[in-house]
This record gives structure tokens, C-alpha cells and sequence, in this order.
């Protein structure tokens, strides 16, 4: 799902 | 998770702990703009929104409030604790209203989540987020220069802010790299850059100071 990239990042 | 996203966080803990090293040994928030702290806190506020909608882990989560409540811990020292409350100088910290930080990079993030297609409010919140952290330091950087000499504790603590920002770049090369499923962001990685780059002049009188082991004093 392309809105999930990076997002466990702080 | 590697070695440098961990490092990052880490150096991003330690330069928040410096700062509250920093406001009580001085007593005071002197040479702390509270302007940086407030964009800071509107950044990990309008991010960390998954907190209630997605779960990556315990770390994760933890990092995320501890974020929050130190930044909004400082930021109620400075506004309504003494003596803090009374030494700080609004006046010293007037560069870049707020609203001037803040109505851009919305205007910014919702265009990019509309070109993307991504048009749920955690998404373009979180866009938002990433333009704005771009900018946070820079009431920060501009007290600095106000007063020029650098108190000690003051150039840790943006030390370690831009060195947290340095080794997410090493992150998203190695993630790139390592990771099979990865995906670029292009806006994450622009922003990241422009970020880091905000550091760069600092970083270089202060490594300067570090090694000739005078004061850490800026040019005018």
C-alpha cells in the first residue's frame, strides 16, 4: 500500500 | 530497524535530554527559542496521529509519546514555569511567525497528497509533518545567531538535533539497499536533505570549536 512507505519512522 | 534509524533516535533522545540538562543547570532558557519547541511539538503531534490507527511496535509507540510529552514538557517551562517563565525573551526569538511556518507547508502538503491521490487527513497531516520539520530548527539556528556565543550545553543539544537528522540519511541508504520492499519518498528525502542541510554551517564551527577547544562563537 503506497500511503505505508516510511511511515514506521520516527 | 539498523543501525543508523537506531543511532538517530537515540542521538534525537539525547539532544532532548540535553535541553532539559540545559534549561535547569542554567535556570533559564536564554539562547532556547520556544519557537522551535512549539513547531517541534505541532511536527510530532500531526505525525505520530497513527499511534491510534497503526501499531509497529512497542519502541515505536514509546518513542512516539516520549516525543511528545518531553517537547510539551519544555515548552510549559519556558511559557509558565519560573523562573524560566520571566528570563525568556520573547524579542530575541522573532524569526519566523509560526503561521509563515506553518501555512506553507500545509498549503505544500495538501497539493503533493492531491497529486499522490492520498486524501485522508492522517496522510496529508503527516505530509504536512514532514515539510514542517524541514523548518523547525530554524527560530533555533536564528537565536544562535543573535547571541553568537554559544553556551555549551545549547551547541550539544543542536549537535545532537542535527546529527539525529544526519544518520536518517545513512537510514534511507541502507534501508534502500537492504530492504526489498522498501519504497522511495521523494518528499521525505528532499525535506531530509533540506533539513540536514540547515545543520551544516553549524555543525562546522562547531566540530572548529571541538578541536581548537576555544568557545563556540558564530560569525556574524
Amino acid at each position: 500500500k503506497v500511503t505505508e512507505e516510511m511511515k514506521d519512522e520516527l | 530497524m539498523n543501525i543508523f534509524r537506531f543511532a538517530g533516535d537515540m542521538s534525537h533522545v539525547v539532544s532532548i535530554l540535553v535541553l532539559l540538562l540545559r534549561l535547569r543547570s542554567s535556570k533559564s532558557a536564554v539562547g532556547i527559542s520556544l519557537k522551535t519547541q512549539e513547531l517541534f511539538l505541532i511536527v510530532f503531534v500531526t505525525r505520530y496521529l497513527d499511534l491510534f490507527t497503526t501499531f509497529y511496535s512497542l519502541y515505536n509507540s514509546f518513542m512516539k509519546v516520549a516525543y511528545i510529552a518531553s517537547t510539551t514538557y519544555i515548552i510549559w517551562m519556558i511559557r509558565f514555569q519560573e523562573p524560566y517563565k520571566s528570563k525568556y525573551d520573547a524579542s530575541q526569538d522573532s524569526f519566523l511567525h509560526i503561521k509563515f511556518a506553518v501555512a506553507p507547508c500545509a498549503g505544500l502538503a495538501l497539493f503533493a497528497c492531491l497529486v499522490k491521490g492520498e486524501l485522508s487527513p492522517i496522510d496529508i497531516l503527516w505530509t504536512f509533518s514532514i515539510f514542517l520539520e524541514a523548518l523547525a530548527i530554524v527560530p533555533q539556528l536564528f537565536v544562535l545567531q543573535r547571541y553568537r556565543e554559544v553556551e555549551n550545553l545549547t551547541g550539544h543539544y543542536v549537535f545532537f538535533l542535527g546529527a539525529y537528522r544526519g544518520l536518517y540519511i545513512l537510514n534511507w541508504v541502507y534501508r534502500s539497499y537492504y530492504e526489498q520492499f522498501y519504497r522511495h519518498n521523494w518528499l521525505v528525502y528532499v525535506s531530509g536533505a533540506v533539513q540536514t542541510a540547515l545543520y551544516v554551517d553549524f555543525f562546522y564551527y562547531y566540530v572548529v570549536s571541538k578541536y581548537y577547544g576555544g568557545k563556540l562563537t558564530l560569525p556574524t
